[in-house]
């Protein structure tokens, strides 16, 4: 099974 | 006061149809530097980053940095009515609510005029750090295309991995599973359908099919595309636009539970 991360895990927020 | 001429107006047309399906409403930025836009679906998985430099306009008029949020399917039907070989100009107010496409005729017998309402949009930014990618492949923008839909009807989630023999996407589904693999080919007539495979580190990751597929609405702004895969990192599928800049889209994997 495969969850899916989102992008805030790799780029912060400016 | 903001006005940018395009006389090839149908890029302008392939830029919108090209992120629409990922991103509803969006804020397009414009300054000295060009007409830019960073966008996230609303998922928050996949971001969208396009540049149109200024240079790569035929007139280009920024007094001061102007944000404008737009809803890319009202854009979209706005453009539609363009003719394909149309020269568009577009312009916009400091603090007005609206914004205006024209549309010349190459012979100038038509000129019509539209004017769109802008939206607010509260944006946010993610800052996007410069990285060293562990492998990049560029290969013909329509063959990655035909790779997504072909494996999107068979499985949901594709797994691309890059080895020293080559790309290879592969997906698994209800009906069966499909490998295909993409050599290094670079003895063809045309540069624009090489496939280079370039590789500091063996890497393999997961992606959801389904925004693989919605990158592939790019697939006209460019004939080649490049996939560059980090296993630390979102992928990055890049269609660069010729002279003007690119569209980048980001999106994170998905891991093993």
């Amino acid at each position: 099974l495969y969850i899916q991360i989102i992008l805030w895990t790799y780029f912060p927020n400016t | 006061m903001l006005e940018l001429r395009l006389v090839q107006g149908s890029l302008l047309k392939k830029v919108v149809d090209a992120i629409r399906d990922l991103v509803n409403d969006a804020s397009f930025d414009c300054s000295a530097t060009g007409f830019s836009l960073q966008a996230m679906d609303s998922s928050h998985v996949a971001l969208v980053a396009l540049l149109l430099r200024s240079e790569g306009f035929d007139h280009y008029r920024c007094d001061r940095n102007i944000s404008m949020g737009m809803n890319l399917n009202n854009m979209a039907k706005m453009l539609r009515c363009a003719g394909n070989d149309d020269i568009i100009t577009f312009k916009g107010d400091d603090g007005s609510d609206t914004v205006s496409f024209m549309f010349e005729s190459p012979t100038q017998d038509k000129i019509s005029d539209f004017e769109m309402k802008l939206m607010d949009i509260d944006s946010e930014r993610l800052g996007i750090p410069e990285a060293k990618y562990q492998a990049i492949v560029r290969m013909p923008s329509t063959e990655f295309a035909r790779i997504c839909k072909d494996l999107g009807s068979i499985g949901d989630t594709v797994v691309i991995s890059v080895t020293k023999e080559g790309v290879k996407f592969s997906t698994r589904g209800d009906i069966g599973s499909a490998n295909i693999v993409c050599r290094q080919n670079t003895d063809v007539d045309k540069p624009e359908q090489a496939t280079t495979v370039e590789m500091n580190d063996p890497v393999s990751l997961t992606f959801a099919l389904r925004y693989m597929n919605s990158f592939t609405k790019a697939t006209p702004l460019s004939n080649q595309v490049t996939i560059s895969l980090s296993s630390e990192l979102p992928v990055v599928v890049e269609y660069k636009i010729a002279e003007m800049g690119y569209v980048r889209f980001y999106l994170a994997p998905k891991i093993e539970e």
